[in-house]
């Protein structure tokens, strides 16, 4: 059955669309079979894989309305698919509210097909909101991309006391993979705060990968493309490289 | 009465509350009364100029619980103060959503006040849920904070929808006051095509000012302190305050 893991941080801009996307490429360049999920209404994921957000999608999947089979795309990328945020998804939160069991309908609805891949990536939204829990309620591995700045590390806190509290309440099974430090700029002092105050409080959480700002990643979703696809020579190919092998490893144990 | 602006993007990480609390400080030091209310349950506005999130904040005004006049705090810099946002926020699109008015909340509860500040802006969460329709339905100008990057892009002909429906529906005064551009980086060719592309677009909308990236800008949060305090000389500082002018001048047209 699929490794199942959510790249979750309620802070926006920090990197999940990113990081879902480029290790579920390099996780498939590796020979996986790899499943990458939208859960976001603003279905950045789906456009950076050149995914069709107008057909059915994860919302359809959720409220039963598309099979799960039928709502996986193709992408540029062979072993990569994936299914499509839309604007529906925004609408979730209310629609849901009033329902028995509110926080799994993704985890029952996804459940025909978690044999049918390797890794099941989920990008979320940047809140805590009722579609985020239904992806936490889902998830076995928890990915935290943090960038490395003062206003990302408020959040985090926070986003450790809610993973604890779903863990106690309602999904014992969530783990936090790893905290992994994005866009990060050697030569800024604040980055290397960052870094180091992060790392002393959670030293086995830390990935050794740290993801450096590289233009080139933030130009290959306006080609609909991974960067390992976009640019495989860029230093943003090696890091997310490096941290799927890292992922692989951290799975296993 | 009050000139009434919000800080709109639901895309994460553009440089909302970067800009809300420079602008808002910048006008303070041209002699300006500012008012800046946070709605976001993150609270980065509010540890940005050192204002204490335990406090009954705006929450708290929403619901009725503590008078407008109440909840605005000093902050480091003259003529600022601060609503400060909470996390029982993130609750209120839940709470408001089988309420009468639901849009309006927000706008009927900082009524009281209006007459007291010059300028009352509003840092918005990055999502268009029923919290930021509150503020958007309240509002008389919408600043569009836009980092020069191609994700940020795509959310902004939706962010334009959005804008237009409210306006037709529920608040005729709305108008966009700009589109900022913010994370300037000259020497990318992506920074550069978005600006182009944008300024093609919007001729009209766009701030003359752009933000330029700057690390000052980034470690003046964890200061709590607005930029032109933590470090009165950088580019940052320059750059909000002739973003400032610019805003004073186009609410006078
Ligand atoms: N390492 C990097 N170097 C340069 N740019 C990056 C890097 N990682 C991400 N970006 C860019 O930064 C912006 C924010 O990244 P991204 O969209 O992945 O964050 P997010 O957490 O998914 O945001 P949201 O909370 O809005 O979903 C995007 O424009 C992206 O292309
Ligand atoms: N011009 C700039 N130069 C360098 N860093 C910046 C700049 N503007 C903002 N930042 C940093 O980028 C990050 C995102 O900015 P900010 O929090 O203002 O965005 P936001 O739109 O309010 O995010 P959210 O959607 O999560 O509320 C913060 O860490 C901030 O300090
Ligand atoms: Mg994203
Ligand atoms: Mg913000």
């Amino acid at each position: 059955s699929a490794e199942k893991i959510i790249f979750l941080n309620q802070k926006g801009g920090v990197g999940k669309t990113t990081t879902a996307v480029n290790v579920g490429s390099a996780l498939a360049q590796m020979g996986k079979r790899v499943l990458l999920v939208d859960i976001d209404s603003q279905s950045n994921m789906t456009s950076a894989v050149s995914a069709d957000s107008r057909l059915p999608g994860t919302y359809e999947v959720i409220v039963g309305q598309c099979s799960p089979r039928d709502a996986c795309q193709p992408t540029p990328v062979k072993n990569l698919f994936a299914m499509a945020g839309n604007i529906n998804l925004a609408g979730l939160n209310i629609e849901l509210v009033n329902e028995e069991s509110r926080e799994f309908f993704f985890k029952n609805a996804i459940a025909p097909i978690e044999d049918d891949w390797d890794y099941i990536l989920v990008d979320c939204p940047p809140s805590l909101g009722l579609v985020t829990m239904n992806a936490m309620c889902w998830a076995k591995y928890v990915i935290i991309p943090l960038q490395c700045e003062y206003l990302a590390m408020e959040g985090l806190n926070m986003l450790m006391r809610t993973i604890a509290n779903i863990k106690k309440s309602l999904n014992p099974d969530l783990a936090i993979l790893g905290i992994l430090f994005t866009m990060y700029s050697k030569r800024t002092k604040l980055a290397n705060d960052v870094v180091e105050d992060i790392s002393s409080f959670f030293p086995d959480l830390v990935f050794k990968t740290i993801i450096p700002r590289n233009v080139r990643l933030s130009e290959a979703p306006s080609h609909g493309l991974p960067i390992n696809v976009y640019d495989a020579s860029s230093a943003g190919t090696k890091s997310y490289q490096s941290l799927a092998e890292e992922v692989v490893s951290r799975v296993r144990k």
